[in-house]
Order: C-alpha cells, then structure tokens, then sequence
C-alpha cells in the first residue's frame, strides 16, 4: 500500500 | 549522475514587479511533499523571468529546502524571500520531476 494514498491533498497559496 | 537521480536547475527569478506570481501547492505531510508550481500569473516576477514553469518543483529557496517544510511554513519561507529587501532576486532551485 502506498502511504502517499493516506496523505491528505495540500491547500493552494497563492504568492 | 545515474538515470533515477532527478536533474534540477537553479532558477533566478529578478523582482521585476509588484508580486513574485505563483501559486503553489504541497508540503511536508500531503501526497504532494515539496511544493509544487500550480499557477504562474501573468505579470508577476516569475512570468517577466520566463523560467519558471508550471509543474515545477520546488527543491531550495534561495539555498534553504523545503524538504521537510509543511505548506505554510514553504509558502511563508518563499513570501519572505520575496519580501527581503537585501537582494533583487530569489533563486529558486527546482526539478521537473516528483
């Protein structure tokens, strides 16, 4: 099982 | 260099304007752990450079990681890079490849 499946997807900042 | 190691560039991006103009995404603890080019606005320092791209990944700003850094903490280390008065660029090193 790969763990990035369990990783949560990020937020978007704009710079 | 062996055929898996990823190649990166070292990009130097001139504050030619008001807003650096990227939109990042990732960081440490998300399925995306480096932060990655999601936006480039027109415009913006990062447009006028031509260089940066979207897709590109984001290794070391201005020789500091981002390994490691959650998303707050790469975006605020990025705005502050931005901000510093010392320099007239931030060098970004980045790679294509995730």
């Amino acid at each position: 099982r790969e763990k990035r499946l369990t990783l949560p997807p990020s937020e978007i900042t704009l710079l | 260099p062996g055929l898996l190691e990823p190649t990166s560039c070292l990009i130097r991006v001139a504050k030619s304007a008001a807003t650096l103009g990227i939109a990042i995404e990732g960081g440490a603890n998300t399925r995306q752990p480096l932060p990655r080019i999601v936006t480039i606005q027109r415009g913006g320092s990062a447009h006028n450079s031509g260089k940066l791209k979207v897709g590109h990944v984001i290794l070391e700003v201005n020789g500091t990681t981002m390994r490691g850094k959650e998303h707050r903490e790469a975006a605020r280390i990025i705005a502050e890079a931005f901000k510093m008065t010392d320099k007239d660029h931030v060098d970004f090193l980045v790679t294509e490849f995730n």
